[in-house]
């Protein structure tokens, strides 16, 4: 039997929301020497089955959204971050070391159905 | 809603907001680092954020220490003794038992590296201070040397690797890293007469600026490369 597409605007679609939190605005400027602020991007949107395949969606995601169709007791395929970048950090302790650090996976590059 | 600020603190390896009274000076080197890295991002290139190509070591996390010990003088003519003896001191408190130590470089900035105004040729030793703890009472004794070099003044930035002697360090152990520094002056003796040993000390002095740069790595975040089978 045929399987009904889900209505969705591309608005409502999964995507990548861009975030940017400046460090100002919560006063961390004082001890965080660089970046400014942080992309906190994230990721939002629906994954309806007739799109999964358009939206950076793994095999599974597809074969989700259509178990979700046939049975609407598995869930829905989501949107998730399907590529991160990391960051580099460098700031100052109460001890005042200066400390650069690097931390993986801390934007969202790219989003996709998961 | 509040923003459980804590949770980023301890994300970061902090246990309250920093509040520091002035920004410390940041070397060139831990600028490039950023630069490169931020770069690499941009430009979408995968990185290994626990491989520091700069230094050639593996770890996430680089530790500017500045130094926190003092100068001494002795009661001595000037012509008798040391032309600059410091205790380097270093809180390693900050760093994390669970952090792996993979390289630890003491910086020493002589001053600005330059053709004009050229000065004696100076002697560098430096000793392991151990039980740093009973500083507050007396001049601590030196203990073990680690370096003893000549060096052209005025030289600029020095680096010197001290892996080794830290390479089995834990915080619990050892909390601090204690150094006793001494520069002497080498010369025929014209420096000594016309008051230029003086002068050349008291410069140095102004001008000395020590720190030490660690790099850990975090197990939780990166993986040591496991050496293979023969």
């Amino acid at each position: 039997a045929a399987v009904p597409a889900p209505k969705s605007t591309c608005k409502n679609l999964c995507h990548r929301h861009q975030l940017f939190i400046n460090f100002r605005d919560l006063d961390w400027h004082k001890w965080i020497i660089a970046p400014k602020g942080f992309m906190a991007n994230f990721c939002h949107g629906e994954c309806p089955f007739s799109l999964t395949t358009s939206l950076n969606s793994s095999n599974y995601a597809f074969m989700q959204a259509l178990m979700h169709a046939v049975d609407p007791q598995v869930p829905q395929a989501v949107c998730i971050p399907t590529k991160l970048s990391p960051i580099s950090m460098l700031y100052q302790d109460n001890n005042d070391n200066v400390i650069l650090r690097h931390y993986e996976n801390m934007v969202v590059d790219e989003c996709g159905c998961g | 809603f509040q923003f459980p600020e804590y949770v980023f603190l301890q994300f970061l390896g902090l246990n309250k907001v920093p509040s520091p009274q002035k920004f410390q000076p940041v070397p060139t080197l831990l600028r490039k680092i950023l630069q490169d890295r931020e770069a690499a991002s941009t430009a979408g290139v995968p990185q290994d954020v626990c491989y520091i190509k700069e230094l050639g070591v593996r770890g996430n996390v680089l530790r500017l220490l500045p130094d926190q010990g003092f100068f001494l003088y002795s009661k001595t003519r000037p012509q008798d003794s040391p032309c600059l003896q410091k205790l380097l001191y270093f809180n390693l408190s900050t760093i994390q038992e669970k952090q792996q130590l993979t390289m630890a470089q003491l910086g020493l900035d002589l001053g600005p590296n330059t053709y004009f105004n050229l000065g004696p040729e100076l002697e560098l030793a430096l000793w392991l201070v151990p039980d740093t703890q009973v500083w507050g009472s007396k001049v601590p004794k030196a203990g073990r040397v680690l370096l003893v070099k000549s060096v052209p003044w005025p030289q600029g930035a020095l680096r010197f690797n001290l892996q080794g002697m830290v390479r089995n360090w834990n915080s619990h152990s050892w909390p601090s890293l204690g150094l006793l520094l001494q520069i002497l002056v080498k010369g025929d003796g014209a420096w000594e007469l016309d008051g230029h040993l003086q002068d050349t000390c008291s410069r140095l002095r102004r001008s000395l600026h020590t720190y030490l740069l660690v790099v850990t790595l975090d197990p939780e975040q990166c993986h040591l490369v496991s050496r293979k089978r023969r």
